[in-house]
């Protein structure tokens, strides 16, 4: 037997409200709705079969689809391939204001040196009040440089300062710090396109919120197209989030999650993995 | 932008004569939407779309396009009406001191909030100091003093001493005795799984008590709004919001959906990083902009 059309129809609708429920975009929404409803209809089923279990099954399918898009980074691999051609990491970190980039720099930061290996910050944030000392403060916190110049200074001058700080001194990664900015302010997505074009970065992590709702369809998309996303990070999962904003950004990104920040303190860095969030939505 | 989607559903569904069942339910369908992707929380849209099927059944709808003007108007009404139709501002007591209080999930824009805060009432003739109790985020005192300085309005921080309250009693006697007239206290930011720091904005607020607690909502906040802004609500006398970084692409249901949730008015919008970006909130241009 086929699942009947206004079967299919009837455990969408319900799909749909556990996706929306469970934060993720309306328009990843009507893409995992889609999909399943094209995988459910090619399903045969016989009397014996659970049919519960083959629609859980079926949509455990498609999310593992949407949330495992590519290659996964593995961060430690990259530092080492970096090492061996004797030039620094260069990562670039962006997004949208408040959204966790600074302290994400200083976790990474971290988990860079429980691994063994150093670190230079780069105090790209040269305009918001606060932003070079707030950098500074961890580096002092986890005795890790800062390079910074003045508020009001090119931004892309001190990733570069920084990057050939590195490579003098044999420091094995650069992690650029960048002002908070509206995806749709083009003078500042601008800014941001030269900031990576002198910076060369090895890698351009977005930074999210796990709180948000549809915008983060618009910034992922934005800065994608824009600047390029090799992979996310998404913080805040501590805040009792379901989850949903991580299907909704891998979905448009099309690149893996690296890690999830699960609260304000160095060590609150999780190794992104999908298992939590199938636990977090599927019923 | 969505709301042309809106609105392009509603012209779709209505172009015919008295619209039948199934149009009907096409026409929840495109209205639940709009109001999804605009951040509403699930419940209140649910509870908007019913409501605007039963009125517009009700009254019966007009023909041809005053009955497109007439589910639009309905579906603004039931949005204004979770808002409130006028306006709320913010009190200030004449013949004493003001103390506010900004709380906040981190992130939201609180330090920012404050500053533009403390000018806004500084025009309006006060005299403006800030307090910080933020001794968690590295750099807030620095933040909020390099905001203050182009204003003028002195900021009372203690970044070194672990008792929050400790620095808001002394900021708030030291403000007092020097005849400021409105005190604005900024906190760290804080969630409601941090049941700590929820017991920490509580002693705050019993010990200082605050003639206005107002929480700041990023206006990027989607489904998740709603539960963080009971919480809050559910610790504190909360008795305003103002909603954060509506420059950007969302709509603002998550923060409508807040202030239903502490069910409690918006006061202000800021719309942008500078310190002028402040707005009195219009309940009408905040729900024409969200249903487009
Ligand atoms: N609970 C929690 N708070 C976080 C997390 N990540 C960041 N924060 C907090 O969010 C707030 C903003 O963090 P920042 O690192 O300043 O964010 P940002 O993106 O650099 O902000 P801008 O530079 O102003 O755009 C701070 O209070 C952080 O402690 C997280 O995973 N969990
Ligand atoms: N574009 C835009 N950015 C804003 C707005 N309000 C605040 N910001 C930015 O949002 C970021 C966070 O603002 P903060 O004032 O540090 O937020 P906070 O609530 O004090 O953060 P915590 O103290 O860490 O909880 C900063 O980059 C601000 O400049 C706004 O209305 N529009
Ligand atoms: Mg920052
Ligand atoms: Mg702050």
């Amino acid at each position: 037997t086929d699942f009947s059309i206004k079967s299919i129809a009837k455990v969408n609708k319900e799909l749909k409200d556990i996706l929306i429920k469970n934060e993720v975009a309306v328009k990843t929404t009507d893409e995992i709705c889609k999909r399943f409803a094209k995988k459910l209809s090619k399903i045969e089923y016989t009397r014996f079969s659970n049919t519960r279990s083959i629609v859980l099954t079926t949509l455990r399918e498609v999310l593992l689809e949407i949330l495992t898009p590519s290659q996964s980074i593995d961060l430690i691999e990259l530092v080492k391939i970096a090492k061996e051609r004797k030039n620094p990491l260069v990562i670039a970190f962006f997004g949208v204001n408040g959204v966790g980039k600074t302290l994400s720099i200083a976790k990474i930061g971290k988990y860079l040196m429980d691994n063994g290996y150093s670190s230079v910050f780069a105090a790209g944030d040269t305009f918001r009040a606060g932003s070079i000392q707030q950098l500074q403060k961890h580096g002092d916190n986890l005795n890790i440089r800062v390079i910074a110049q003045n508020y009001g200074s090119d931004a892309a001058a001190v990733a570069y300062d920084a990057i050939n700080h590195a490579t003098s001194k044999g420091i094995d990664v650069v992690l650029i710090d960048t002002a908070g900015r509206m995806e749709t302010n083009s003078n500042l997505m601008a800014e941001l396109q030269k900031i990576c074009k002198v910076s060369e970065p090895d890698l351009k992590f977005f930074v999210g919120d796990a709180l948000t709702g549809n915008a983060l369809i618009s910034q992922a998309k934005l800065f994608n197209q824009k600047i390029g996303i090799d992979a996310s990070i998404l913080n805040k999962i501590d805040a009792d989030v379901k989850g949903g904003a991580a299907v909704s950004v891998t979905h448009i990104s099309e690149k893996p999650i690296i890690f999830l920040g699960v609260g304000q303190n160095y060590e609150d860095l999780e190794s992104f993995s999908v298992e939590m969030i199938l636990d977090n939505i599927l019923p | 932008k969505l709301g042309s989607a809106l609105n392009t559903a509603i012209s779709k569904i209505l172009r015919g004569g008295p619209p039948d069942k199934e149009q009907i339910r096409e026409l929840k369908n495109a209205m639940l939407k709009a109001l999804l992707e605009a951040d509403v929380q699930f419940d209140l849209a649910a509870e908007v779309v019913n409501e605007v099927e039963r009125k517009s059944m009700d009254k019966g709808l007009p023909d041809g396009l005053s009955r497109k003007k007439s589910v639009l108007s309905i579906i603004h009404d039931e949005l204004s009406k979770f808002l409130g139709t006028r306006v709320y501002p913010l009190t200030l007591h004449p013949d004493r001191p003001t103390l506010i209080m900004l709380v906040g999930i981190q992130g939201s824009g609180k330090t920012t909030t404050a500053a533009k805060l403390a000018k806004y009432i500084q025009k309006r003739g006060k005299k403006v100091a800030v307090v910080t109790v933020d001794n968690f985020r590295p750099g807030a005192y620095e933040q909020l003093q390099q905001l203050c300085s182009s204003i003028k309005v002195p900021v009372y921080g203690d970044p070194e001493n672990k008792n929050a309250v400790k620095i808001a009693t002394d900021g708030v006697k030291k403000f007092l005795d020097e005849k400021y007239n409105t005190i604005i206290i900024d906190t760290a930011g804080r969630h409601k799984e941090e049941k700590a720091l929820l017991k920490e904005m509580k002693e705050l607020t019993d010990k200082i008590k605050p003639d206005e607690i107002i929480l700041v909502v990023d206006g990027n906040l989607g489904q998740a709004a709603h539960d963080q802004a009971s919480a809050f609500a559910e610790v504190t006398k909360v008795g305003s919001v103002i909603v954060t970084k509506m420059d950007g692409s969302a709509k603002g249901g998550g923060s409508l959906s807040a202030a239903v949730a502490a069910n409690v008015p918006i006061k202000f919008l800021a719309d942008g990083e500078d310190i002028d970006s402040l707005e009195e909130f219009n309940p009408t241009s905040f729900v024409g902009r969200l249903i487009g």
